[in-house]
């Protein structure tokens, strides 16, 4: 086993930059895969942006419809309160009793502030609200309303992501196909700045 | 040549990765900082009945109209919502009809809306990930940035070549390299290859590469 002569070391070193430079330009390949995956969702993510918006046009006209038939009700409020009244103080304490229960078995929660604040709910409520399902539609705009939120935070998180993609991704590098960074020697020579890709020029833009 | 005009000067390493390498990383924060911080819980399919009483003990919480959606468990509670007015006023049981269709119309979209709202999550977070892969991916190429600024530097240089013939501490059958990579403490691999193999070099480069990799990301 003959000893290793500088040499042959710098031989070696020469060899191992080889390999060097070839991985550099598998990685730099696969970058430029990884762009066009990110494209093809971002394709996919436009079409379900417009399903949403007929969705959303559709939930939003159906709302507005029920508001609409609710406001109308509201306005013959009154027509059969004694009734109503009647059976409404009957169902307050089994809806209570049942609640109560439910909370008990299901929320795994202290229920002794909750019983008293069901208890001035229920009291406060009419039985008209309950007549005309007030709580759905409660629970139908609260929705909407946690919906808007969400779209609103990923559309404006998507927005903030988007534009420095849309830059980074409109750079030459990006836009010349995969083949072409095999012209690229990752150890050049040259410490100048380049106009092309002086990142200042990209902010400011 | 990537320069398209010979007044130019060639790219330097830095120049050509460094920006991209802080624009992906702002992408991916600007996706990941709200998505992983919302606090609305959609619907699920798997668990729907636990998501639905998850709903219903919020809404207890709440303001107790969680409470109401037990009204059918009540015979009084059911009575009225069966009690007819019409005599009263014959428009009022229209009206009533007429909001309990859009009623469960807007409930069927909203559900609708709930399912597309989550695809889209889903979307965004695809990227989001395809992003931490490029940081992934690029991140080590672009830790390069800082260290190809010098004239003359060597990045891969082989210092010590030794098998168990020359250092007994070398397993037999094995060759123990000492490289220099980069920036990085010397760092030693070793290979099963004998340094006349032709792939020698290549097995050692992998190797270095490899462990450079991990104590960066570490």
């Amino acid at each position: 086993d003959k000893a290793i002569s500088d040499k042959e070391l710098q031989e070696m070193s020469t060899e191992g930059n080889k390999y060097i430079n070839k991985e550099i330009k598998n990685a730099l390949k696969e970058v430029k895969q990884i762009k066009t995956l990110i494209e093809e969702t971002n394709e996919e993510r436009k079409t379900l942006l417009g399903t949403l918006e007929e969705a959303k046009k559709k939930k939003e006209d159906a709302l507005s419809e029920t508001r609409d038939s609710e406001a109308k009700l509201k306005a013959s409020e009154g027509l059969c309160n004694e009734t109503m009244t009647a059976l409404w103080e009957e169902c307050k304490p089994c809806l209570k009793q049942t609640c109560m229960k439910f909370y008990a078995r299901v929320c795994r929660s202290g229920s002794g502030l909750v019983g008293q604040q069901l208890e001035e709910f229920l009291n406060q409520s009419s039985p008209f609200y309950f007549w005309i399902n007030g709580d759905r539609i409660d629970s139908l705009l609260e929705n909407d309303r946690q919906q808007s939120h969400v779209m609103d935070v990923m559309q404006d998180s998507f927005a903030r992501a988007s534009s420095i993609m849309d830059e980074l991704f409109q750079d030459r590098f990006f836009s010349r196909g995969p083949q072409d960074t095999f012209f690229y020697s990752p150890f050049g020579p040259s410490q100048r700045r380049s106009l092309f890709f002086n990142p200042k020029s990209r902010f400011a833009r | 040549n990537l320069m398209p005009f010979p007044m130019f000067e060639p790219l330097s390493f830095h120049n050509m990765f460094q920006p991209f390498f802080d624009m992906i990383h702002r992408a991916q924060q600007a996706m990941d900082v709200h998505l992983h911080s919302m606090p609305y819980h959609f619907p699920t399919a798997e668990f729907p009945g636990e998501n639905a009483n998850r709903t219903v003990c919020k809404e207890i919480r709440h303001n107790s109209t969680g409470c109401l959606r037990m009204k059918d468990q009540c015979d009084k509670c059911r009575e009225i919502l069966s009690v007819d007015c019409s005599t009263n006023n014959p428009a009022q049981m229209q009206l009533r009809q007429e909001l309990n269709t859009s009623l469960q119309l807007a409930e069927k979209f909203s559900k609708l809306y709930d399912q597309l709202l989550q695809s889209y999550q889903q979307k965004m977070l695809n990227t989001s990930s395809l992003l931490a892969q490029l940081n992934e991916q690029f991140s080590w190429v672009s830790r390069l940035a800082n260290l190809t600024q010098g004239e003359g530097q060597q990045y891969f240089q082989v210092t010590t070549v030794s098998s168990h013939n020359s250092d007994p501490s070398v397993p037999s059958g094995l060759t123990k390299v000492v490289v220099n990579l980069f920036d990085s403490q010397p760092i030693t691999v070793t290979v099963p290859e004998e340094v006349s193999n032709p792939k020698f070099m290549e097995t050692v480069v992998e190797k270095a590469l490899q462990k450079y990799r991990q104590k960066h990301r570490e």
